[in-house]
């Protein structure tokens, strides 16, 4: 038995719309820890890891660990049916093969339920070791999905390089080049508008833009976002969840050949 | 040219 109750029906709305373009279909798993999933796209160059923690739900009864196979585009459908004011609540039974989705008006004079099939999912779980990373950057969540929209209508590939001084994006496509340098900076009026450098030693890295555009639909989740990059590493596009949790996106480089 | 990598070639299957 699986009871899951979240007052803001809007919070899931938004981690849906955020990776239902970059992963099909994928399994929840949920365990005491909480309700998380982890996919990789089609093509196996990014992955999605999401964590909503057990004690950020109103109410989280999961009597063992159980793992959901769910299509994220339908999920994604049936969620956009409640108000984001509404109080969701996720129910399964153990071994069926459906899953409900309740939602209740704050008022509570409406309530819908919609079960939505779940289906068998062969999914490679990978582990994802926990690393130092030689440059952390922390900056406004919404700076940075204008930065990738905008080199991304320029160039196929963006270069992240990070100094003390700040990160550098470029790009380079057949119509010339673009560079956009945000400086650190921490004396701003609001404090997701802060630009925050921890480095050990500067990186430069190469991503497809196509990537990083596809990760900033999590925006509307975080004012900011953190971004990892190591030398030989993917790179870890993070947006914290308040009390929640996390949504992370790991993308592998481009290296040259 | 620059060759995409692929994430499980970093991360490892559990």
């Amino acid at each position: 038995m699986l009871e899951l109750r979240l007052t803001q029906a809007g919070l899931l709305k938004k981690v849906l719309e955020s990776i239902k373009d970059l992963v099909t279909d994928a399994n929840f798993d949920c365990s005491a820890t909480g309700f998380s999933l982890q996919a990789m796209d089609s093509s196996h160059v990014a992955l999605v890891a999401l964590l909503l923690r057990s004690d950020g739900f109103e109410h989280y009864r999961c009597d063992h660990n159980i793992s959901m196979g769910m299509n994220l585009g339908n999920m994604a459908k049936m969620l956009r049916c409640a108000s984001d004011d509404d109080t969701v609540t996720i129910k399964a039974d153990d071994g069926s093969d459906t899953v409900t989705f309740m939602f209740e008006s704050p008022s509570q004079d409406k309530i819908s339920d919609y079960e939505m099939k779940l289906m068998d999912i062969d999914s490679e779980h990978l582990g994802i070791p926990e690393a130092e990373y030689q440059a952390i950057v922390r900056m406004s969540a919404s700076e940075f999905a204008r930065i990738c929209k905008d080199l991304g209508t320029i160039g196929d590939t963006v270069i992240i390089s990070v100094t003390k001084e700040g990160v550098q994006f470029s790009t380079k496509g057949d119509i010339g080049t673009a560079n956009i340098i945000c400086r650190k900076n921490t004396a701003v009026d609001k404090k997701e508008e802060a630009t925050v450098i921890e480095m050990a030693e500067p990186v430069s890295l190469t991503f497809a833009s196509r990537y990083l555009i596809a990760f900033t639909k999590a925006t509307p989740l975080a004012g900011q976002v953190t971004i990892s990059m190591s030398y030989d590493m993917p790179i870890v596009v993070e947006y914290k969840m308040e009390t929640m949790g996390y949504m992370r996106f790991y993308l592998a480089p481009k290296i040259e050949e | 040219v620059n060759q995409q990598r692929h994430i499980t070639s970093f991360f490892s299957k559990t």
